[in-house]
């Protein structure tokens, strides 16, 4: 996925590392220091949609041209996450103890457009 | 630009930068908390000693993965101790969230000293003092020869607690050699203070689906 950068008006993934100290949490929240926070925005033209994110082949660059000059009538494509992995986070909770838990799907690694 | 974005993540908003970093900072929180299943940040009435932290992060690091949809936890004992040898303390433990979670496997972690004379006899029971004359239900019994930790695996049942979340096991060792009484005991036997000090490692899940009355039927 292309990282965004300001000239990028196409679907591609914010980057922004959270330190858990920033947020006034790192007396809770003991492993790790902090995490990716990355989200995905931008336009999905329609000779993108669909597409998963990455340097397509030669089969969908001319699948997406079709598309592109397709009569038939144009849905709304989104950009979103395709790919996310969990974060493992030690904590303590109420009671003191410590609580070691994977989050699922808690940092997007990859985006493209639905 | 004019025409307004079918879906919310289209149309990037170009924010001030520090517009952006306060707004990834809330959703931060959000995000966090979400995935943690808890509505605020937790307000922690008895942190554990620093000490005693250390030495379970390392333990918890030790690659054993949480289970599927499950939780960790590492609770730190609070140590009543009448006798020297620390051969009959009581443990006590604060588990309010065990209460709405399935608990599936229950190990007590005590360090036996380093000069351990001969095979220490142990037995681990669970203390009620709600009920009459503070009855005690036998949970564990173990011998060994070696000094250092020792894992003793305990049944899930006898380490719910009590509806209050608190939970209070009562330790019973001696030198198998040794007939002395354990009161009597002079040399101390377990280590209970520190980073040495006893602690619970369990591994939780969600609760099991109650089965509906409809489904039952």
């Amino acid at each position: 996925t292309p990282t965004c950068d300001p000239t990028t008006p196409l679907c591609c993934r914010r980057d922004h590392y959270v330190h858990f100290q920033d947020l006034g949490w790192g007396d809770w929240i003991l492993q790790p220091d902090g995490y990716q926070l990355n989200y995905c925005s931008g336009q999905c033209p329609l000779h993108l949609a669909g597409s998963p994110g990455i340097a397509a082949s030669f089969h969908s660059a001319v699948f997406n041209l079709l598309k592109a000059n397709s009569p038939w009538p144009a849905g709304t494509s989104c950009c979103v996450p395709t790919i996310q992995r969990p974060l493992s986070i030690l904590y303590l909770n109420q009671d003191g103890n410590v609580v070691k838990v994977d989050v699922p799907d808690m940092v997007v690694e990859a985006c493209g457009c639905s | 630009q004019g025409v307004r974005a079918a879906c919310h993540s289209c149309r990037s908003p170009t924010l001030e930068p520090q517009a952006e970093q306060a707004l990834v900072l809330e959703i931060a929180k959000q995000q966090i908390l979400k995935g943690l299943h808890l509505t605020s940040r937790p307000k922690i009435s008895h942190p554990p000693p620093q000490a005693a932290l250390t030495g379970a992060l390392q333990r918890l690091q030790t690659g054993n993965m949480v289970p599927e949809n499950g939780e960790e936890i590492i609770s730190f004992a609070t140590v009543t101790d009448s006798s020297t040898s620390a051969c009959s303390s009581i443990l006590t433990f604060h588990l309010s969230t065990l209460q709405s979670h399935h608990l599936y496997q229950a190990r007590l972690w005590l360090h036996v000293v380093p000069t351990l004379p001969g095979t220490l006899y142990l037995r681990i029971f669970q203390w009620s003092p709600r009920r009459h004359q503070g009855s005690r239900t036998l949970l564990a019994e173990h011998q060994t020869t070696t000094p250092g930790w020792h894992a003793f695996t305990l049944p899930p049942s006898g380490v719910r607690g009590e509806d209050s979340g608190i939970l209070k096991l009562q330790l019973d060792c001696r030198p198998l050699e040794d007939n002395s009484t354990v009161a009597g005991q002079s040399t101390r036997l377990l280590d209970t203070t520190g980073n040495q000090g006893p602690f619970l490692e369990l591994k939780i899940g969600a609760n099991e689906p109650r089965t509906s009355r409809a489904r039952r039927r």
